[in-house]
């Protein structure tokens, strides 16, 4: 395991955790896509499916059951305990143009045709896409609570330490592997806009708001 | 083997 990948995991759990303490603290999960939430805790059920099958390592499994409890209490605030405060008319996007096309491109480019192969590929192409329904809203509302921006930098910042470790792993083992690195790229992309966003504004002690 | 290595992360 080398330095990008640890700090990329760190990011990871840091942005699901503030999420969370947001949500907590305030008691309202406003400004907060339930569906980009959702999307995230498929993500996660669908990739660590492999806790049944596989033993890694200990750092392993406890962070994908770390990752699994934060994506599910998440939800749960969101739609359970905290739903009153849930903006539901501005977390109109719709979910149908990403799951379907992620659905059929899981099932055409896979590393190879099994069950739970497909499902992780179904992940990592969703996990790529999965934050649109924020991304949206915040397009919408034209604006988002700067706790909301530290999320998504963190997440952001998740993505763009993969990036790293994958050349790092590259360079170092010959590992590379495509699908993760095309729909990370891809992910990490998204993010640019919000980055500058993020530096240019939230950085200098301004909230986000869009002209 | 590439399918093990892939899933160590996360």
């Amino acid at each position: 395991m080398n330095i990008f990948r640890i700090l990329g995991d760190v990011s990871h759990l840091l942005a699901m955790i503030i999420l969370l303490v947001k949500i907590w603290r305030s008691k309202s999960c406003a400004g907060i896509s339930g569906k980009s939430q959702v999307l995230f805790a498929i993500v996660f059920t669908s990739r660590y499916l492999d806790l049944f099958t596989n033993f890694f390592s200990i750092y392993n499994t406890v962070m994908k059951f770390v990752f699994l409890m934060c994506a599910y209490i998440t939800v749960y605030l969101i739609y359970g305990k905290f739903r009153k405060t849930f903006d539901n008319e501005n977390d109109s996007f719709r979910l149908e143009f990403l799951l379907i096309p992620v659905t059929g491109l899981s099932f055409l480019e896979n590393q190879s045709f099994t069950p739970l192969e497909i499902l992780w590929t179904f992940s990592i192409y969703l996990e790529s896409v999965a934050i649109l329904p924020q991304l949206f809203m915040i397009s919408k509302t034209g604006e988002a609570e700067t706790i909301t921006t530290h999320y998504l930098f963190f997440l952001g910042l998740y993505h763009a330490l993969y990036l790293a470790n994958w050349i790092w792993r590259y360079q170092t083992e010959n590992y590379y592997d495509q699908i993760a690195v095309v729909s990370g790229v891809v992910q990490t992309i998204f993010y640019c806009d919000f980055f500058y966003l993020y530096v240019t504004k939230v950085l200098k002690g301004k909230k986000l708001s869009l002209p | 083997n590439i399918i093990l290595k892939k899933k160590d992360e996360l």
